[in-house]
């Protein structure tokens, strides 16, 4: 694995974050 | 068990819902490509009629993530761009160009490159820092700030700067990292939902997820791919 893979994987857990926070889920 | 048109169909049918949902890529991981059409052998069994297919329909920038030693045929694990046009196997063709163009901000990522997702545009006021003016550092420096910010918003959000250290010094740790966090963040949103997690491991919460709807389908999809990864750089 590269760091450019950790970006993209990094990319979707924020995007995760932000529907769970608009959603109040967390 | 399924022969090769039927995992043909099915790449044909999973590639047409990610493009549905404006994916950048969709990754596929044999084991369970298998277990969708049943007959599963197990993952300690060779399954060369499935992984053949897989690697078939890769294109030209497509990435093995994962491959596994002979005889653990369920941990292939490949990354495919989208969106395609069609899917081609010796003389079948699975046309999926009827699914609508992605939007401008879904683009295939050319390899070794420092690019993500989606990045969110920065206002033109507060241009991003550039260390050494190296413009490859922009999207890791946009990737810190954005995980800056939802460290403010909540204290449980602060491990989510370790990532960024991490990801500099071994990114295996911080797809571990990450991996967890997918895990904590998935039982709070099914407690939250009024289901109890206890004694669920987080392949048991992803479709406790789908089936309620508590996610969008690709915000589901990035929770699989980050467990397939973390558990890919905890296995190697």
């Amino acid at each position: 694995f590269s760091k450019n893979d950790v970006l993209i994987y990094g990319q979707a857990i924020i995007e995760i974050i932000d529907e769970a926070l608009k959603k109040d889920l967390m | 068990m399924p022969g090769r048109e039927e995992f043909f169909h099915e790449m044909g049918r999973v590639f047409t819902e990610a493009q549905k949902n404006d994916l950048p890529f969709i990754e596929v991981r044999s084991g369970d490509l298998h277990k969708k059409l049943g007959g599963y052998p197990g993952r300690n069994h060779q399954m060369p009629l499935c992984c053949d297919i897989m690697r078939q329909v890769m294109e030209k920038n497509d990435q093995i993530i994962m491959q596994p030693p002979k005889g653990r045929g369920a941990n292939l694990i490949i990354r495919y761009y989208l969106p395609r046009k069609s899917l081609h196997f010796r003389e079948s063709v699975i046309d999926i160009s009827s699914v609508p163009e992605s939007p401008v901000s879904v683009k295939p990522l050319p390899k070794n490159q420092n690019t993500i997702i989606e990045l969110e545009n920065p206002k033109p006021s507060d241009p991003p820092r550039v260390e050494n003016n190296d413009p490859q550092n922009i999207p890791r420096i946009l990737f810190e700030k954005r995980i800056n910010g939802l460290a403010l918003k909540s204290h449980d959000l602060k491990s989510l700067q370790e990532i960024v250290n991490l990801m500099e010094v071994n990114p295996e740790s911080a797809l571990i990292k990450i991996r967890s966090i997918a895990e904590k963040i998935s039982r709070r949103i099914c407690n939250k939902a009024g289901v109890s997690t206890e004694n669920m491991r987080f392949s048991d919460l992803c479709p406790v997820i789908s089936e309620r709807k508590l996610l969008s389908a690709k915000g589901i999809v990035y929770l699989n791919n980050i467990r397939i990864a973390g558990n890919a750089a905890a296995h190697p």
